[in-house]
């Protein structure tokens, strides 16, 4: 296994073993400022681990960040690596991140759906959903994007257990998705939530389950511009933005929509890059300039979240 | 691991609702073979979807009998799969 996060290569995909043990690397390397937590265990009884940056405090204003809830949108995955270790890199140099970290904590759910990705290595590259069985149902797995409590078995998500998108049998049903609620829920101090999918290079806020704007849609259609902006200056790469109903479609059960619900004003959606050729399947080389250009993305929402507190 | 070899993605830009809702009772003609990479949304947007090679030739023609324009996106799903594999070999070496 890698011996070190400087030895890590981040332009190459890696297994779950690989990313549990760079995870331990990094709280090693970096005990000052991160540290990892478990929060809870995945249908195959996989720990469900989070990363948490803070430099001090107790249950400060944080931001969310998943990647990985579709186990086969890799790029999520080490996106997420990346940034949390461009994160531990660039803490006392950018003055954003700094000032961020100084007034707020950062989590990192780095693989949402473990179960799903490891299966993604050992069987079927091209698995979406989780692994959960129950009796009496032909099919495996439950879309974690659509088990969700907010706006949960409404259009845009499927009542057929074989089908891409099932929601699963009651809200929160997977426990993937149960531990996130736990957790974000006990901490109680949320101010952003970010989760990280791939494909199509979109930039999207709630709601997903309904064509009705939010309270504060002018400020996020804003803030999504600006962002959106912040990252197409990395590599040229035009994202389109808006709300989940009205730029992709009518998704119910989804994370946004629950964070927003739950009084996180500022939840984002992003569906990385795939330049247009290769859908999940983006090379490894691609993963840098990928990462690169999320993260003067996700730089421009933390901006905003830590100079608007609410 | 599955073997998708002669799996292909065809990409389909629907002109109207019309024509989205062809793509989607393809789903329904073909289930659990056709697996949208991009769902069918709106117009505007792309409909990408994995064929696996023993449907092509069915689903090929339900998308021209219906005058659905598409392209190949991605020709032989497996060699993008040997070359991700290949990759992750040669960086853990």
């Amino acid at each position: 296994l890698e011996r070190s996060t400087s030895s890590f290569s981040y332009s190459s995909y890696h297994t779950l073993d690989e990313i549990y043990s760079w995870i331990d690397n990094l709280v090693t390397e970096y005990s000052d400022i991160v540290s990892k937590i478990h929060i809870g265990n995945s249908f195959e009884n996989r720990s469900i681990l989070v990363l948490k940056f803070s430099t001090g405090g107790s249950q400060r204003p944080a931001i969310w960040i998943d990647t990985g809830i579709h186990s086969r949108e890799w790029i999520t995955h080490a996106t997420g690596i990346w940034i949390a270790k461009k994160i531990v890199s660039e803490y006392g140099k950018d003055c954003i991140l700094t000032d961020t970290l100084k007034a707020m904590d950062i989590f990192i759910e780095l693989v949402t759906n473990p179960d799903g990705f490891a299966f993604t290595h050992s069987m079927n590259r091209l698995w979406r959903k989780n692994k959960s069985s129950r009796p009496g149902i032909f099919c495996i797995g439950v879309d974690l994007n659509r088990n969700w409590k907010s706006g949960f078995g409404g259009n845009g998500s499927n009542n057929n257990p074989c089908s891409e998108t099932y929601r699963g049998p009651f809200p929160q049903s997977e426990p993937e998705v149960a531990a996130i609620v736990d957790f974000i829920t006990v901490h109680g101090n949320f101010k952003a939530l970010i989760s990280i999918h791939s494909y199509s290079q979109m930039l999207m806020y709630p709601y997903g389950h309904s064509l009705e704007p939010v309270l504060n849609q002018k400020e996020l259609y804003d803030l999504a511009q600006e962002a959106v902006k912040a990252l197409r200056k990395v590599n040229g790469i035009e994202y389109i933005f808006g709300s989940i109903s009205t730029t992709l479609y009518v998704a119910s059960g989804i994370t946004v929509d629950w964070a927003y619900d739950m009084g996180i004003k500022y939840a984002f959606s992003f569906e990385l890059r795939d330049t247009g050729r290769y859908g999940f399947l983006l090379p490894a080389s691609q993963i840098v300039p990928t990462a690169q250009e999320t993260w003067m993305a996700i730089r421009t929402i933390m901006k905003h979240t830590l100079n608007h507190p609410y | 691991q599955m073997n998708f070899t002669g799996d292909q993605v065809l990409r389909i830009l629907a002109k109207d609702e019309k024509e989205l809702s062809l793509l989607r009772d393809l789903e329904g003609l073909k289930p659990q073979k056709v697996d949208f990479w991009r769902g069918p949304a709106r117009p505007s947007l792309p409909v990408d979807m994995r064929v696996p090679f023993s449907e092509l030739r069915d689903v090929k023609a339900y998308l021209d009998s219906h005058g659905l324009a598409y392209n190949i996106m991605i020709k032989d799903i497996q060699v993008l799969l040997d070359e991700e594999r290949e990759a992750m070999a040669k960086s853990r070496r």
